[in-house]
């Protein structure tokens, strides 16, 4: 490994990184959570941490290079829309600052004549046009997953709705890589974005299974022999998430190693395997030692433990009732026990720790999608199909299982009752989390929603559905667990959470870290 | 990436720009004698950890060609 000459390093542990714009070729999420992942692979053998801010007050400034700027554009980490490769046209609703779309003007061979609502060109031809399609969108209430180049003579290919190809497909253009043959009325040629859906089929993954041309194909886990034929895979992309993770080694004090399989080596080389290299590690380590050793664990329980998996909500609106990162911990420990007819004392892991038999009835494995303490009663939401047996059960025919809400009130637990009776409808499948607010109000979220619920009247104000990025900007907006803890909010998806912090009422995501490492300290 | 080698360069050409732009060589042109060019590609294939020959063989030239990143490998 080489450092840089002279005492190129970071003399503080608590490293901040700002995400200056984004690059038009990737949903920011996804960008979002490869540099998380990228600084995580540092924080994992250094003492380093990474906090995400969202100014120049920042150590580490990312920025997306950006090529041919027409007119005087100033970026202030908006978005510019595309209108071809390398070359941005700042529209001026609301995004780039300069020079504004003067039309009707043509660019290459295409007229524009008007901007849309949310940003996107409109080509004379009323086809909306602009940046490529990024499978799934919706647009006018129309969801587009795929390309197609049928009904087209000029080999264009177009987005394409799922549902029917003869009068949705004029939308958008796609980010023609390679023209795949179209075999069985598959689209094809577009990248592979995983995961995504297509004619109800899940592709998850690439494989060049079948294929002599070293090309790889977008395919589903489950049956690669009749699904594979679909699209291309990024085979001459790049994994946005390696090249972060070698350019932040840079920034870290970092020059490029000689060992040809380190992550600092100067070329670029993709792996599944884990990035760093003991070379890597030796050199980032000379710079700043290893990362220090978690406080001794206590003796690990007998029971095997449960895979760390992303737990149930625990949302505790009075003083907490406790606090993972204090004391020591005897490992997970479930919600608590109430007796008999109390919640399961199953522990917080959300998949049963062995897989349960097929035989015996899944209902004893307790799952819950929310557990959340209002007005100083836990409340355990489950949307699952089956009532555990360690809960009062009802009559069947009353209440059907799934959309349930239990209350356990520290000597008895009431219910279940169904989440219409909070005044949540049908179209409400499951909550998923809860953050307290004042004056007796708790925010309850599913899905890309929340709405206010009154702790005194038990009821939800039907009225105060807001979109979860409306007030929590940053966060993904598919979280499966939402909580609130010493003040601030997590939005968890997969391994992952975003830590929400409130300045004079502005959210602000301050965090991204693994639920595991950075909340559960495992 | 810092785009893709523009193909309408000789192999020379080649080299020289990617030994300039990667720290290798203090000035873009090499001396016609052909020793600057020698030292340099012997700089380039010890950091490299590529067989160390001197000449602008096949090895060197696909490692030229082949993604990276824009740090350069020596120098400030």
């Amino acid at each position: 490994f080489q450092t840089f000459e002279g005492d190129l390093k970071w003399h503080h542990h608590n490293i901040t990184y700002w995400i200056q714009n984004y690059s038009e070729d990737l949903p920011r999420d996804v960008v979002d959570d490869a540099f998380a992942r990228a600084f995580a692979l540092w924080s994992a053998v250094t003492p380093l941490t990474f906090t995400r801010v969202y100014g120049r007050e920042a150590d580490i400034v990312i920025q997306f290079g950006v090529r041919g700027i027409q007119g005087d554009a100033h970026f202030d980490d908006e978005e510019l829309w595309s209108l071809g490769k390398g070359v941005v046209v700042p529209t001026y609703f609301g995004n780039a600052k300069g020079a504004a779309c003067h039309f009707p003007f043509t660019f290459e061979g295409r007229s524009y004549s008007a901007c849309t609502t949310d940003g996107r060109l409109y080509t004379n031809d009323g086809n909306a046009d602009g940046k490529p399609c990024v499978f799934p969108f919706t647009f006018e209430g129309r969801s587009y997953s795929a390309c197609t180049s049928d009904g087209r003579s000029d080999g264009y290919r177009w987005c394409a709705t799922t549902a029917n190809y003869d009068q949705d497909k004029l939308y958008g253009f796609c980010p023609t890589r390679v023209d795949a043959t179209v075999t069985g009325g598959n689209a094809a040629g577009e990248l592979c974005v995983f995961p995504f859906t297509f004619l109800g089929k899940e592709y998850s993954a690439c494989t060049t299974e079948g294929r002599n041309d070293g090309h790889l194909w977008c395919a589903t886990t489950s049956n690669f022999d009749k699904d594979k034929k679909w699209g291309f895979c990024p085979d001459q992309g790049y994994s946005l998430f390696l090249v972060a993770a070698h350019e932040f080694g840079h920034a870290l004090g970092l020059d490029h190693s000689s060992v040809p399989e380190a992550l600092m080596y100067p070329m670029y080389r993709f792996t599944e395997e884990h990035p760093l290299h003991r070379d890597d590690v030796q050199g980032i380590q000379h710079l700043y030692g290893p990362r220090p050793e978690p406080e001794p664990r206590p003796p690990t329980t007998t029971a095997a433990e449960p895979q760390p998996t992303a737990p149930p909500t625990v949302c505790v609106t009075g003083p907490p009732t406790a606090r993972p990162s204090e004391g020591p911990t005897t490992g997970p420990t479930g919600p608590p026990a109430a007796g008999p007819t109390g919640p399961p004392t199953a522990g917080p892991s959300a998949a049963p720790t062995e897989s349960p038999d097929p035989a015996e009835d899944v209902c004893n494995v307790d799952i819950f999608d929310a557990i959340a303490e209002i007005g100083n009663r836990l409340h355990f939401f489950k949307a699952g199909g089956c009532v555990p047996h360690s809960l009062p059960q009802t009559d069947v025919s009353l209440s059907p299982a799934g959309r349930q809400v239990w209350v356990y009130t520290g000597a008895s637990v009431l219910g279940p009752r169904r989440l219409d009776k909070l005044g949540l409808g049908p179209e409400v499948a499951q909550v998923t989390g809860a953050l307290p607010r004042p004056g007796g109000k708790v925010l309850l979220f599913s899905g890309q929603s929340f709405w206010r619920f009154d702790v005194k009247t038990q009821k939800v104000d039907p009225q105060s559905v807001t979109p979860v990025d409306q007030m929590f900007p940053g966060v993904p907006m598919s979280t499966h667990d939402i909580f609130q803890y010493q003040e601030k909010a997590y939005f968890c998806q997969d391994h992952f959470f975003w830590r929400v912090n409130s300045w004079n009422e502005v959210n602000r995501v301050d965090y991204v870290g693994y639920v595991t490492f950075d909340l559960l300290k495992c | 990436f810092p785009g893709e080698r523009r193909t309408n360069l000789t192999n020379r050409q080649l080299a020289e720009e990617y030994l300039h732009r990667y720290g290798y060589t203090p000035g873009a042109e090499l001396s016609e004698d052909g020793q600057s060019l020698r030292r340099a590609l012997l700089r380039l294939q010890r950091r490299l950890s590529l067989p160390e020959t001197g000449e602008l063989d096949s090895t060197t030239l696909n490692a030229m060609r082949a993604p990276r990143c824009g740090v350069p490998d020596l120098g400030r």
